[in-house]
């Protein structure tokens, strides 16, 4: 590795999108750039902390071509992004020409590159091993992204190493080490904090969590529950019915929802046409009486979980389930059989719920996640805020 | 654009701090002494984990188009790029 020669004083950094890229959502972009910071979180006390106006330590934007730091960018292809040292600000301008992606192996993934320019921003120049993400060459999706020994030992030389077991505070659901951290409401008929236990959590196109017990739902913000919830999903969701199964929304928006043989299918609030229909018409080669849904951050694909087994659907595949599956679930090493709920957080990390407990996965190593404390985790208080 | 002659690797060796900025400039192109030119080649080689030949080989320009970060491969005092 190659260190550039500067360095933040401070470990808790902070940073903020100026300029968004033109063709990915915003809520998605936030999710792989809190990814892409915590990944130098890993190793290091180093905090990133997602900041909306005012001063930051590393702005972001997504330019194209001349861009007012006399380092134009060149069209598609060619130079994907650059960055600056601590010395010079740490601001990272991606090139808004590329065809930026998320977990597909077409354009170039975002995650990835933006991974590499942090490391830049905290003072890392490039490695000439071809493993290290400091490596100045794109190498292509990797689905499963792995910090090179080299990287870890350049981050650690200059922040050194890791000595709070809590993963980064930018990472939802809060921790309760965090001085500022205020309990949030308990629902308000606290029955969640009796029996957590959830039906599905899904996130909606806009980016907010929701969760569906029985003919309830509660809607979760970044610190808390929502006041006034639960609230009845006949409501908000009419013309669905009460303990579904699960719920995913799919990247054209669209939320779907499963129970028994049957499915339904929103754009929002809207019934998005003549639902329900059978599973077996919309979604061949996915079983009925499911346990849970996701779509996964690690590929874009859709999962289906039941009892000890899971499905992947592409939609954009025929047939869209391989003859391969169905899978074990003990293949996502320390997830249980029998789930109860999955979700894709738009902090980018990918969750697990079952009874009272949920478990945080790792993407990249592909198996839950180990922190202090361990998961599982009570999900009264982490999700619902309860004490 | 592929990498495909001469001038257009030796603004990308100066891009990348293989060769002074100077070389940036197309009308300077071609200043270079052989043993400047050279050992930017065999750098840039050594850097990459290609055959060092010093010489302007098809790997070399292969590896030149490959998409990359912007930030110099060789950051020296010369990177006096500041945020504003």
């Amino acid at each position: 590795y190659a260190l550039q020669g500067s360095r933040w004083r401070v470990k808790n950094l902070t940073y903020k999108i100026s300029k968004y890229p033109k063709r990915l959502k915003r809520v998605d972009v936030d999710a792989e750039i809190a990814r892409a910071f915590a990944v130098w979180s890993e190793d290091t006390d180093l905090t990133f902390t997602r900041k909306t106006s005012g001063p930051v330590h590393i702005e972001i934007k997504f330019v194209e071509s001349e861009h007012g730091d006399g380092d134009a960018f060149d069209g598609q292809g060619g130079t994907l992004a650059h960055a600056f040292f601590p010395v010079f600000g740490g601001d990272a301008h991606f090139d808004d020409a590329e065809l930026w992606t998320i977990g597909s192996p077409r354009g170039t993934n975002l995650f990835q590159v933006a991974a590499h320019e942090f490391g830049h921003s905290l003072g890392l120049s490039h490695s000439d091993q071809s493993s290290a993400l400091m490596a100045p060459f794109y190498r292509g999706f990797e689905p499963v992204f792995k910090l090179d020994e080299d990287d870890k030992a350049a981050i650690q030389s200059l922040y050194g190493r890791k000595t709070n077991q809590y993963t980064p505070t930018n990472v939802y659901p809060p921790s309760t080490q965090r001085p500022s951290y205020t309990p949030p409401k308990v629902p308000l008929d606290g029955s969640v904090c009796k029996d957590s236990k959830v039906d599905t959590i899904f996130n909606s196109e806009n980016g907010d969590t929701f969760a569906f017990k029985g003919d309830k739902y509660y809607k979760l913000t970044t610190d808390s529950v929502e006041e006034g919830y639960p609230k009845l999903i006949s409501k908000n969701w009419p013309g669905l019915p009460a303990n579904i199964d699960a719920a995913f929304t799919y990247k054209n928006g669209k939320t779907y929802f499963f129970k028994g043989t049957q499915y339904w299918r929103y754009h929002g609030s809207q019934m998005d046409g003549a639902y329900p229909k059978e599973i077996s018409e919309g979604f061949t080669g996915i079983p009925d009486h499911l346990d849970a849904a996701m779509v996964w951050g690690g590929n874009g694909k859709i999962y289906f979980f039941k009892g000890s087994k899971f499905w992947r659907f592409d939609p954009a595949k025929k047939p869209p389930v391989k003859a391969s599956y169905p899978k074990p679930i003990s293949n996502w090493e320390g997830v249980p059989n029998n789930l109860d709920a999955a979700l894709r957080y738009t902090n980018g990390y990918t969750y697990f719920f079952k009874g009272d407990k949920y478990y945080r996965f790792h993407d990249a190593r592909f198996a839950v996640d180990t922190a202090t404390p361990p998961f599982p985790r009570p999900t009264a208080h982490w999700w619902f805020g309860c004490k | 654009a592929p990498v495909s002659t001469t001038s257009q690797a030796e603004i990308y060796l100066s891009q990348f701090g293989y060769l002074p900025a100077s070389a940036r400039n197309p009308a300077s192109s071609g200043l270079q002494d052989k043993h400047t030119w050279v050992s930017a080649i065999e750098e840039f080689q050594n850097f990459a984990g290609l055959n060092v030949t010093g010489e302007l080989d098809e790997e070399t320009m292969k590896l030149m188009s490959l998409p990359r970060c912007g930030v110099r491969d060789r950051v020296g005092s010369s990177d006096t790029r500041s945020k504003r």
